[in-house]
């Protein structure tokens, strides 16, 4: 199945930090 | 002893791994060396944290340019990829840059790495932004100007999620006529 996310899911990450 | 759940660890994955490339105008270099690949990413978080860490296209000068494409594919219409392909242009006003140019080109890419366009995302190639005094451009590039189902489905969602009005007719040119075109404007395949 293809990995699809929605414009207010991927804006929700926007400021968590990614390093990790 | 605590157990932290996967999602506080997992990044999450996109479907496809994307370059970021930039172009800087230099008349001094060809248009090959002028091009260089930013980085690459395949989670949502990395993604941001590339997005985040870059200038905004409104703040760059003017002959650059930004492409984001699918890990394998380059950026230019001589790609295997693109040689039969063409794009969704969406051409903006000098007034449009201080209002929508940032904006747009964040929604492109948003509907790019989160794979809008259903079934039919498998057709996209990438995305462009040329960032010029006489209007920016911002297109979705797509692998083959006769897939008709693919490139109206894409064409419908991409003018939706950028909130064109209807009344606004976009176009879809092949690659093969923009580089053939004589005088300033390509023909449309596709509005």
């Amino acid at each position: 199945k293809k990995k699809q996310y929605d414009r207010e899911f991927l804006l929700g990450f926007q400021f968590i930090s990614a390093s990790m | 002893q605590k157990v932290m759940s996967p999602e506080t660890y997992i990044k999450h994955p996109l479907q496809n791994k994307w370059a970021l490339w930039f172009f800087k105008n230099d008349k001094s270099k060809t248009w090959q060396a002028n091009l260089r690949l930013i980085s690459k990413f395949d989670t949502v978080e990395d993604f941001w944290a590339l997005y985040n860490h870059i200038q905004l296209s409104s703040n760059l000068m003017s002959g650059c340019d930004y492409s984001l494409f699918k890990d394998g594919i380059e950026p230019m219409w001589e790609d295997g990829r693109n040689r039969r392909g063409g794009r969704w242009l969406i051409t903006l006003s000098k007034q449009q840059r201080r209002a929508d140019l940032d904006r747009f080109w964040l929604e492109t890419l948003l509907c790019l790495v989160g794979e809008a366009f259903d079934d039919h995302s498998d057709d996209v190639c990438g995305a462009v932004i040329n960032v010029r005094a006489k209007g920016d451009k911002i297109a979705i590039w797509t692998t083959d100007y006769e897939n008709k189902d693919a490139i109206t489905h894409i064409g419908r969602v991409y003018k939706e999620r950028l909130g064109v009005p209807p009344k606004v007719i976009i176009g879809y040119q092949s690659h093969a006529d923009t580089a053939t075109k004589s005088g300033s404007s390509t023909k449309n395949k596709f509005v």
